[in-house]
């Protein structure tokens, strides 16, 4: 493994760290897309489902596992958890993301590396977790005041997603046979949808002013 | 192996 993949890991596991700070000891959910987080939970159990079929590391095993019981956690703290539940933005969370599911199946179903439940339900992983962030970015920019923690939240999504980019290129140059197209355009796509919140959170921490995303 | 190759990040 290399450093771009391991640091690439360790913020996504961050990320979801401090949003669990939030949840459990805030006992706040303000500024976070239930949205975006019901699709999160839906792309690692259909990515995940070969935690069944293959064994690759225990590494590998426990990261699969915290990332599937968190996602999971947070979606039922944010719809059943009596206090955390109130602090949800539900008026403002409106986008459709149902409506993102059918075309990322479509998708997969059309492209894919084998045509097999496992290959297509992990294309379609891939295609849904490219635009599962799009409802968050949605909120943020309607929400006027946006926290530190959540701000932060997005940034190390967005810095997982850049570093992973990273480790691709280390591993093309570095690993014979070493092609995965879907893995890369999706999530080279995922992370340009990061790219103009990047630059309001750099311009903020800058300027020293709190962070507010243009309307 | 070469398939499973990148099916081992997450």
């Amino acid at each position: 493994m290399n450093i771009f993949r391991l640091a690439g890991d360790m913020t996504h596991l961050f990320s979801v760290l401090v949003l669990l700070l939030k949840i459990h000891t805030i006992k706040s959910c303000a500024g976070i897309s239930l949205k975006t987080q019901e699709l999160y939970a839906i792309v690692f159990t259909t990515r995940y489902l070969d935690l069944f079929t293959t064994y690759i590391s225990l590494y590998n095993t426990i990261m699969k596992l915290i990332f599937l019981g968190s996602s999971i956690s947070i979606v039922w703290y944010m719809r059943h958890h009596k206090v955390v539940r109130r602090s949800y933005d539900k008026d403002q969370d409106t986008f459709r993301h149902y409506l993102l599911m059918l075309p990322c199946l479509l998708l997969a179903l059309l492209i894919n590396e084998k045509f097999t439940f496992l290959e297509v339900m992990w294309a379609f992983s891939l295609y849904l977790e490219a635009v599962a962030i799009l409802p968050q970015l949605v909120l943020l920019q309607r929400t006027r005041n946006i926290d530190n923690l959540t701000g932060q939240y997005v940034l190390l999504l967005g810095a997982y997603r850049a570093l992973y980019v990273l480790n691709w290129i280390y591993r093309y140059f570095t690993e014979e046979n070493y092609v995965h197209w879907i893995t890369w355009v999706s999530g080279i796509v995922q992370t340009l949808l990061y790219a103009d919140f990047f630059y309001y959170y750099f311009q903020s921490w800058k300027n020293n002013v709190k962070l507010q995303l243009p309307a | 192996t070469k398939e499973s190759a990148g099916k081992d990040e997450l």
